[in-house]
């Protein structure tokens, strides 16, 4: 089967706001 | 670093497609899964940071709020499906 | 309870009745409101992008000479929101529609060009909201092309005009000019344009969510500085808030008070950072920023626990603010202070540092800070404007 592409949570965490100190 | 140079992308995939004053998380979602499913191997890889440079100039060129796509994108346990 | 506005106008211009969350919109064809004499056309949006509603945004009035609608309204202060929808109407060119809007003796937009501004925001629409003081019995709101461009026209989607209670006056004095000691009187000569309103700390507020005046509050997120969130703090579930006498329940919603922004629980941390909003705002102008606060956590009930100066344009607003101690030393009690800050002229916006930082000189129980929500107002200049320059794309 051809691999089926995601965009993980993984990649999608760079855009999230940093946890709190 | 980052195999891919991220800063001459065309942007206008998103920026057209999401906009304020309340961004829909359908509309950009589907605009940046447009724009980012080619590179996604690459994103997902954390050992480079193709992911937070890519993040830096979306946030960029169409001036979005810090954590929309973080925010508003959800879907399978697998993250985002590609087309 | 709620405000009950005496006036309630939700104008669909160039369109049909219609509906939206909590506002019903009347058609403005055939109206009494219309200048008699006048020309104008009704058109519909040539194109419709899908996170716009039909009404109001849909159609549109579109005005090739001066045009006022006159509408009658109550003595007293009233909110007039436009709403813009800046993409080509009657085959003409979104970018040619450069026009100035006037209410009473008050000029809200000056030059004004929806299509540039939204290029700028990457916004789809606008909604342009101004408080203005009505005298007599009718509210005049005058579109007026711009002269000096060949083939100019305005335009306008929608126009609301909603009775507001005089909940931003300063008539008493005790509003000062940061940095400076002298007060700064806000009264019923002065007009307002809203340009923030933010829930810190919390989510959007959608115009039927607010205590009765329409007003739209959203997320502060976008406007923070750096990566330097803090913590978003909520009321626990068991805290009601509860108004201090003498402030009315519908100067902000629940949600505005029961959810907030502090620094954090490291002090260490917090000493070396400023919890900081940027807002890009006109040049030229005074503003008056109201800073709602009310102490959500159920440990902090007391003064001299949560310590903080404020700071607005690198200045200090306020030092030692203690919300507790405004409060009562009581926690769950809403409170909110005004200050009056200055832009100078120069480019044509300019960014307002908003800034808290812990204050160590009162060797407060925490060092912390905390804010609740944001509402920042320009006033009218000498001459009676409140229009800015276009931002530039």
């Amino acid at each position: 089967r051809r691999m089926r592409y995601y965009i993980s949570y993984g990649a999608l965490s760079a855009n999230r706001i940093p946890c709190p100190p | 670093g980052c195999s891919e140079n991220f800063e001459f992308k065309n942007y206008t995939i998103i920026t057209s497609q999401c906009k304020g004053p309340h961004y829909p998380a359908d509309r950009c979602c589907a605009a940046f899964k447009e724009f980012a499913c080619p590179y996604a191997e690459l994103l997902n890889d954390l050992t480079n940071d193709c992911a937070s440079t890519m993040f830096s100039y979306i946030n960029l060129y169409g001036k979005y709020p810090p954590g929309l796509f973080a925010s508003e994108c959800r879907e399978g346990k697998q993250g985002l499906a590609c087309p | 309870a709620n405000y009950v506005p005496a006036d309630e106008y939700f104008l669909n211009c160039g369109g049909p009745n219609g509906e939206t969350p909590g506002q019903k919109w009347t058609s403005d064809i055939a109206s009494s409101f219309l200048q008699k004499s006048g020309s104008s056309t009704a058109a519909k949006a040539s194109t419709q992008d899908p996170s716009v509603s039909e009404v109001p945004y849909m159609t549109a009035r579109v005005f090739s000479s001066v045009f006022t609608y006159s509408i009658p309204v109550g003595p007293g202060r009233k909110f007039v929101r436009l709403y813009f929808y800046p993409v080509s109407y009657d085959n003409r060119n979104a970018s040619n529609a450069v026009f100035t809007v006037t209410a009473q003796s008050y000029t809200l937009l000056k030059n004004f060009s929806a299509f540039q501004t939204t290029q700028a925001l990457n916004y789809v629409s606008l909604v342009k909201e101004y408080s203005v003081y009505v005298e007599g019995d009718k509210l005049d709101i005058t579109f007026k092309p711009e002269s000096k461009i060949s083939n100019s026209y305005a335009f306008v989607n929608g126009i609301e005009v909603v009775s507001m209670p005089d909940i931003y006056s300063t008539t008493d004095g005790t509003t000062k000019i940061v940095g400076q000691d002298s007060p700064f009187i806000i009264d019923n000569t002065t007009a307002l344009e809203n340009v923030y309103r933010l829930n810190v700390g919390g989510n959007d507020i959608s115009p039927d969510k607010d205590t009765g005046m329409f007003r739209s509050w959203y997320d502060d997120t976008n406007y923070i500085y750096g990566a330097a969130f803090g913590v978003p703090e909520t009321a626990d579930p068991n805290l009601t808030i509860t108004y201090p006498d003498g402030m009315p329940s519908y100067v902000a919603p629940l949600d505005v008070y029961s959810t907030a922004r502090s620094m954090g629980p490291n002090a260490r941390i917090n000493l070396n950072y400023n919890l900081t909003w940027i807002l890009s705002i006109d040049s030229g102008f005074s503003y008056l920023v109201r800073l709602h606060f009310c102490e959500v956590a159920s440990n902090i009930t007391d003064i001299n626990q949560r310590v903080f100066d404020i700071f607005l344009n690198n200045q200090t607003a306020q030092e030692g603010a203690d919300v507790a101690g405004w409060a009562n030393r009581h926690n769950g009690v809403p409170v909110y202070k005004d200050y009056v800050v200055f832009a100078p002229t120069g480019d044509p916006q300019q960014d307002m540092w908003l800034a808290l930082h812990p204050n160590t000189a009162s060797k407060s129980q925490f060092y912390d800070a905390i804010l609740n929500g944001v509402e920042v107002f320009k006033v009218n200049d000498t001459t009676g404007n409140l229009g800015g320059l276009n931002p530039t794309p």
